[in-house]
């Protein structure tokens, strides 16, 4: 573990009671090699040393913990700090419906989310959703939708016969208009941020359902890319919130940090499992225990 | 460092960059970089191109040595005894194994063999659906049952299926696990003895699919599934992203797996056999 390796770094410190420089580049190396092993970008790595560099130079050694160790609590405090607190609700207005938008590369498990989202939603902030497939592209995307809301006894936007995602988005519009579903959860397909054919779908559709989160969901197995998808999402179609998914995995979580850090938008929630009650909210502290290892 | 001719000081810190930035691993990274400053040092590695060349020429090695080692097994060299050449794949979730499968029985006919595909992911909603339409598109049947079978039932009766219609290959689509779940890994064993009993050697091909994004967990992924299955080689797939799949290399280099195959795109022809040379030069793109 980290504060193992630090207590090895720092071992002659023994009996000091300050952070001298000296001994900082030493456990800044071994707190690099850590947090770019867990994934986070390497840029975000080396603004986050600086920062913890800032903040342990001259800092006593409190009572009771070696200097490795206090290292490490200076550093999975920053961390803490960074990730953000837990904001796990989403946010609505008045009108009805309201529409949310998930969004994310391929097979980062949007689909899933959606009908675990609608679940949690229905459940802990009292909506009625409706669920609707704008992916005309993927084989079998819109049936898996619908396998996924009769599962979850909520509603599924029959689409058949339309193949326009805008078309689908107002049509399932007006069903909730005229049924009474206040939350339209619209499951986007996956896609590359680097193909503008496809990003500009996404921000024609955020342009004419003005949707009050539109969330990125982000595999946590995910490597350096993650700064570059994250960014290029936000920049081209604004994200409210973040997913992590597949946490329930081994994957050490690294692109947490480096997506907080790119978009300054929260973590809402952490998917943990295949299953439809698997979501959990965002919790940083768990997250930074984890990233450090 | 474009444009500069001379090596200073900089020039090996970016390039420690551009490898830590591929996912290539801190320390796969760390031993390129040490071995290149040695040369540096001694003046044998004088101009920024020469360094390239060298750090590019050391992947390559990492990458053909794994390909040595482990023997290509390959859909192209079926020995004429073996009936049905059964292709398991497998993997963690979403990383795109089924549409792998859909690009690679469309290949495989092509090579003039007939293909049956087994649709073993008895779990996902509307997964057989998928695989359904991959498989028309294909013109290859499909062998599947409803949601909940159990998958080493479904890959029996496809191998049975596969040996009385004298199909050439069986390919099996298997649903996304997490390597942590010993549930999941110990089915996964299970299938491979399924396999194993009903036609000799079977399964003769193991492709692990790693998605291009795939961090250092990537590592974790292939030893694991190396224990729960005789995993032959990886497809790297969504290397048409920004992402450079560098985890492959860490995998090699540890575990001396190849790279089979690499998926560039969501369309049937979008499988490319892979190429060292190429995914390298990509790396400094
Ligand atoms: N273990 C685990 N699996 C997950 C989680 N979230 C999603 N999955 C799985 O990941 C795979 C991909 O999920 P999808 O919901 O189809 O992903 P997607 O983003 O909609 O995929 P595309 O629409 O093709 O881009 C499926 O096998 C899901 O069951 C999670 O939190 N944990
Ligand atoms: N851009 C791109 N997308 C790909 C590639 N390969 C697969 N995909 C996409 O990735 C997503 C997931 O693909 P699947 O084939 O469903 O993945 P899977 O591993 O079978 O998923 P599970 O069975 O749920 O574990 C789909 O949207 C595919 O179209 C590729 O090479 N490039
Ligand atoms: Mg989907
Ligand atoms: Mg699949």
């Amino acid at each position: 573990a980290l504060s193992d390796k630090l207590k090895k770094v720092l071992k002659d410190l023994r009996g000091e009671s300050r952070l001298t420089p000296e001994h900082l580049e030493l456990a800044m190396r071994e707190i690099r090699i850590a947090l770019l092993e867990a994934d986070v970008n390497f840029k975000v790595v080396k603004n986050f040393i600086e920062r913890v560099k800032t903040k342990a130079v001259g800092a006593d050694v409190m009572e009771g913990l070696n200097p490795g160790q206090q290292v490490v609590k200076i550093v999975n405090d920053e961390l803490v700090e960074m990730l953000g607190g837990t904001s796990s609700r989403l946010l609505f207005t008045s009108k009805r419906p309201n529409s949310v938008m998930i969004v994310g590369l391929q097979g980062s498990g949007k689909t899933t989310s959606t009908g675990k989202l609608s679940k949690w939603l229905k459940e802990n902030q009292n909506r009625t959703p409706l669920l609707l497939s704008v992916d005309v592209y993927r084989p079998a995307a819109r049936d898996q939708l619908a396998v996924i809301g009769k599962a979850i006894g909520i509603p599924v936007f029959d689409g058949s016969g339309l193949n326009d995602p805008l078309e689908l988005c107002r049509a399932a519009r007006k069903h909730c208009e005229q049924l009474g579903f206040d939350t339209l959860m619209i499951d986007t397909a996956g896609r590359l941020h680097i193909d503008d054919a496809l990003m500009d779908e996404l921000r024609n559709i955020k342009a004419e359902m003005q949707p009050t989160e539109t969330l990125f969901v982000a595999d946590a197995m995910t490597g350096q890319d993650a700064v570059k998808s994250a960014t290029e999402f936000h920049n081209q179609v604004g994200i409210t919130g973040v997913i992590l998914t597949k946490m329930d995995g081994d994957a050490r979580g690294g692109a947490a940090l480096s997506i907080k850090e790119v978009i300054g938008q929260p973590i809402k929630f952490v998917g943990v499992g295949e299953k439809y009650d698997a979501l959990d909210p965002f919790y940083p502290d768990r997250i930074a225990s984890r990233i450090l290892g | 460092f474009k444009g500069k001719k001379q090596i200073d000081a900089d020039t090996l810190d970016q390039l420690e960059e551009i490898l830590i930035g591929a996912d290539i691993g801190v320390q796969t990274t760390m031993t390129i970089i040490e071995d290149v400053r040695k040369q540096v040092d001694r003046q044998t590695l004088k101009e920024v191109d020469e360094l390239k060349h060298v750090i590019k020429q050391h992947l390559i090695d990492i990458l053909e040595k794994a390909t040595r080692s482990r023997g290509i097994a390959s859909e192209t060299a079926i020995p004429d005894d073996v009936q049905p050449y059964v292709m398991m794949v497998v993997g963690v979730n979403g990383v795109g194994k089924t549409t792998t499968i859909g690009k690679l029985a469309q290949r495989i006919k092509a090579e003039g063999n007939s293909v049956v595909i087994c649709a073993a992911d008895t779990f996902r909603a509307a997964a057989a659906d998928q695989l359904a339409i991959w498989a028309e598109r294909a013109d290859v049947p499909l062998i599947q049952q409803k949601q909940g079978t159990d998958p080493a039932a479904v890959l029996f009766d496809s191998l049975k299926a596969a040996k009385s219609r004298n199909a050439d290959v069986l390919i099996v689509d298997t649903a996304g696990r997490l390597h942590n779940k010993q549930n999941l890994m110990a089915e996964l064993e299970k299938m491979k003895r399924v396999a194993q009993k009903e036609v000799p050697q079977a399964p003769h091909e193991v492709l692990l699919v790693v998605d291009a994004v795939t961090g250092q967990n990537g590592l974790s992924q292939a030893r694991e599934f190396m224990k729960a299955a005789p995993v032959t080689g990886l497809v790297l797939t969504k290397l048409d992203g920004t992402a450079k799949g560098g985890i492959a290399v860490a995998i090699a280099k540890e575990l001396n797996l190849p790279i089979r195959y690499c998926g560039v795109g969501e369309k049937a022809e979008d499988l490319i056999v892979f190429d060292p040379q190429a995914y390298v030069d990509g790396l400094f793109e």
